[in-house]
């Protein structure tokens, strides 16, 4: 996260690989399931022996027996519909939840977040020298309309996107956070509006951040881990 | 210094289920330390063709078959790698073929063995024993014949004949400087035997193997056995020793085994990882520009671009050359060596659409019965491999015929289907929606939206802070 501040997301989960090195970002929707980009794997059967989510801990290189820190390995993969870039993580057994592990609920379906609702990203990845690459980052961002970041990203904005406005220092996610969540403060809860996804730069001044729109994809996410 | 594992290929992250209920594989031994040694116990046992390696519990099972004995499947497995005689798994033959125990049963002229068993139609001297692995009509060598392995036929008036397998020698090939190379040959040209590149000893290296090997595309190459001495052929021999040349295509190839270039080539967006990625995106996901790949500066590298001639290491454009697990660069800020280039985009590689549905598709009643990724649909009454939530009887007006695409429940996303995958439940269908059908916009003013439960943290910054010592 470029811009933010060493915070807490309790349901912000490391994506972590047959080495146990963080790549991507994803959210704990609930107790077994991860919900993170599709980007951050190379294919939707891709064999996942080895791969762990770990939660519970807010440096991206935890000592053994941190306290608090679980591992659980990832058991199997659900790609989201097409266009969606959404990837559904199924954990080998639930998490323990906790003050350190948290679950963040899912909006209702097809729900628009307004403009000018406070959310947050967070992520262990890169910081481009604007904080502690060690630990978990938190920035905040405001929503703006698909109309309003149409404007600058040129009609190219889906309504399975959406934005936050682009400040005038670079704040916003970067390598190493895709996958990870748009937290949004919403009638007093954090909910789940937004996934990182990759885009050409990170956190460039003035630019909307684009993040895939969670509220598309609830119903589909709903009846994965129900089916 | 030989390992017990050199008699094996692995396929990780594999189990071979054997689908006869009555033939029960051996129980599990849970006192072994590694791969190694559960090799050590399977290699000398005649009846023993195969192996599971649990690396969690490091745990092992021997088998006594192999993913090409009948009733037999390989499955992903979470925990499990399957270590299997090469004997028992190549496809081709070394020296003159006495170690073969392929499954080939076919004679060069195209008749049909008999079985070694049988005297009739021709009588014979040979009675088969685990030993000398004369199992049913499959083609062998049992007299060390100069032709490689034979059978008798079925054919009274053809008594025997060569069956035609090929030498590993003559069955592999490799493109430009081989680093696309995926066989299985695994002797130098001056015949000593490889070390295993997932082995330290006798020889400490850094060349992990992949992590991620997608051992479900990977194709199975021969393996191949020391040329006869000095001055032979090269094992593996080059299509075209000239790098300018080598994108052409081998002017002849022999045998199946050749190595093809096996990843379509994309501009604009990377398939799998990557490593057919050919466009000109040069700079990091962060935006940091890429590190020419002829420079050596700031960082110093092995991968000269005349070194991998395939790889296509042009300027500072993002590649794939290490099979890693997408196209990355080393960047040109000294502070950090490599990077992903996450910013091109992935391809997508769903199948081509076959029909179109208006609205969500509950009113599709097309025939198109397989998924985007073009798995064949389940049928809707089938129990197996999934157990539908939704059958003719529970929903009788989503019209639930045979095992087409169909939209049950209103999802948004489209018709879909159960799959006959045991691994996929449902998936989406190869439809796409009709082009004079425009969804209903959903950005529209917000309803007043009420949360029944949601994300709580415990916010104090103080504690935040004491987490992070």
């Amino acid at each position: 996260v470029v811009g933010g501040q060493p915070g807490n997301s309790p349901w912000t989960v490391s994506l972590r690989n047959r080495q146990g090195q963080h790549f991507c970002g994803g959210s704990l929707v609930k107790e077994q399931w991860v919900l993170t980009a599709r980007q951050c794997f190379s294919s939707c059967h891709v064999p996942l022996m080895g791969y762990e989510v770990w939660l519970g801990t807010l440096f991206q290189n935890p000592q053994p027996g941190e306290p608090g820190l679980q591992q659980i390995p990832v058991a199997k993969m659900v790609c989201g519909p097409s266009g969606s870039q959404l990837v559904l993580l199924k954990l080998e057994r639930p998490v323990t939840l906790n003050q350190r592990v948290a679950l963040i609920c899912l909006p209702p379906e097809r729900y628009v977040v307004p403009p000018g609702t406070k959310c947050e990203i967070a992520g262990w990845g890169e910081t481009k020298g604007t904080g502690n690459n060690k630990v978990l980052n938190v920035a905040s961002l405001n929503v703006i309309s698909n109309q309003e970041c149409n404007i600058k990203h040129r009609g190219r904005i889906r309504e399975n996107e959406m934005c936050t406005e682009g400040l005038l220092a670079p704040v916003g996610a970067c390598e190493g956070d895709y996958g990870g969540p748009l937290a949004c403060f919403t009638h007093d809860c954090w909910v789940l509006e937004g996934i990182i996804i990759p885009n050409r730069v990170c956190a460039r001044p003035r630019w909307p951040a684009i993040f895939m729109r969670v509220s598309v994809f609830t119903d589909w996410i709903h009846k994965v881990m129900q089916l | 210094q030989r390992s017990p594992l050199n008699d094996f290929q692995v396929l990780r992250g594999t189990e071979l289920q054997h689908l006869l209920h009555s033939v029960g594989p051996r129980p599990w031994q849970e006192d072994v330390a590694d791969a190694e040694e559960c090799a050590g116990r399977c290699g000398p046992l005649l009846d023993c063709r195969a192996f599971h390696y649990n690396v969690s519990s490091h745990g092992c099972q021997l088998l006594p078959w192999t993913q090409y004995s009948p009733y037999t499947e390989l499955q992903r497995s979470g925990h499990c790698d399957l270590f299997q005689k090469k004997d028992y798994v190549r496809t081709c033959i070394t020296d003159n073929g006495v170690k073969y125990r392929g499954t080939v049963a076919i004679t060069i002229g195209g008749l049909p063995c008999q079985h070694w068993s049988h005297r009739f139609p021709n009588d014979h001297k040979y009675t088969p024993t685990l030993r000398n692995g004369l199992e049913k009509n499959f083609c062998r060598n049992p007299d060390r014949d100069p032709g490689g392995p034979w059978c008798y036929t079925t054919d009274p008036a053809v008594r025997f004949q060569s069956c035609g397998i090929k030498s590993c020698r003559e069955a592999a090939c490799v493109w430009c400087n081989g680093e696309d190379y995926r066989g299985a040959v695994d002797r130098t040209q001056s015949g000593r035997e490889c070390q295993r590149w997932d082995l330290q000893h006798p020889h400490a290296h850094p060349f992990e193997p992949g992590s991620l090997t997608n051992i479900w595309t990977t194709t199975t190459a021969g393996i191949l056995t020391a040329p006869s001495g000095p001055g032979a052929t090269p094992l593996i021999r080059r299509w075209s020793e000239n790098s300018a040349t080598s994108r052409a295509a081998p002017r002849s190839i022999k045998g199946s085994e050749a190595q093809p270039r096996h990843e379509s080539t994309t501009l604009n967006c990377f398939r799998g990882k990557g490593e057919g990625y050919r466009g000109m995106a040069n700079t990091t996901a962060a935006g940091v520009p890429c590190q020419r790949w002829d420079a050596q500066k700031p960082h110093q590298h092995r991968f000269a671009p005349e070194k991998y001639a395939c790889k296509d290491l042009r300027e500072n454009f993002c590649r794939n050359p290490d099979g890693s697990e997408a196209p990355w660069c080393f960047t040109s800020r000294p502070g950090m060596r490599v990077a992903f280039c996450y910013q091109i985009p992935r391809c997508a590689d769903d199948v081509r659409p076959e029909d179109c549905y208006n609205g969500v598709g509950e009113r599709y009643r097309g025939s198109v019965s397989r998924t985007r990724k073009g798995v064949p649909c389940q049928h809707w009454s089938a129990e197996m491999p999934h157990k539908p939530q939704f059958t003719a009887i529970s929903a009788p007006d989503a019209h639930l015929e045979e095992n087409f695409c169909r939209n049950p429940d209103r999802d948004s996303h489209g018709p879909w289907c159960y799959t006959t995958d045991p691994g996929t439940p449902f998936d989406y269908c190869a439809l796409r929606r009709c082009d004079d059908d425009q969804p209903p916009s959903i950005l529209e003013p917000p309803d007043q939206v009420v949360f029944e439960k949601c994300g709580k943290r415990v916010t104090r910054l103080d504690q935040q802070r004491s987490k992070l010592r």
